[in-house]
């Protein structure tokens, strides 16, 4: 799921962006 | 943001969904089916068959009947988004269904995919849509991480 990628990269960047977005909590039905 | 670039990457992104019709231009999107049916997929109890009906959904519609159906889907989706995800959308430029039902244009339907961007990585199912986007080639994956950008600086 690409937590592994290297910090600092774009693919890290990348990375850490999208799984930043999977633990946002969102919605107003959660 | 390069939009006529975001929109190729958007209609790369919507072909990861089980969409039925031609999709792969901006044209085969212009009568709002294709993107239609990827909302049912995003959101099948919201998007569901009795919203689905209200659309005109044959090979050759006139532009006016795609404009029609666009604005359908544009107006679902903005509802989607305060009546479900409790989100107000201010200041995102909304896309203009008349160019994208009678001009095919690029940049307004980059804005409509965006949206439906946004619907799809905060739905119930989110984990699953962001999952298949991390999967896909980077210059998309960047394209799509500044199109949600632009949209979450919205809200």
């Amino acid at each position: 799921d690409g937590k592994g990628a290297p910090p600092g990269t774009s693919e890290g960047m990348l990375a850490n962006f999208f799984n930043s977005l999977l633990s946002k909590k969102t919605g107003a039905a959660g | 943001m390069d939009r006529a670039q975001l929109c190729l990457s958007l209609i790369k992104w919507l072909n990861t969904f089980k969409v039925t019709v031609p999709n792969q231009t901006v044209e085969d999107l212009s009568d709002g089916i294709a993107v239609a049916q990827a909302l049912r997929e995003i959101a099948p109890d919201y998007f569901n068959d009795a919203w689905f009906k209200k659309l005109k959904v044959e090979e050759s519609l006139n532009w006016r009947l795609k404009v029609s159906n666009l604005k359908k889907v544009l107006n679902g989706m903005l509802e989607y988004n305060i009546e479900v995800l409790g989100i107000q959308i201010q200041g995102f430029q909304m896309p203009d269904v008349n160019l994208i039902g009678e001009r095919h244009d690029s940049v307004e339907t980059s804005r409509l995919l965006q949206l439906v961007l946004g619907c799809a990585v905060r739905c119930s199912e989110k984990q699953f849509h962001i999952q298949n986007i991390m999967k896909m080639e980077e210059s998309v994956q960047q394209m799509i991480m500044n199109a949600i950008q632009e949209l979450m600086s919205k809200e």
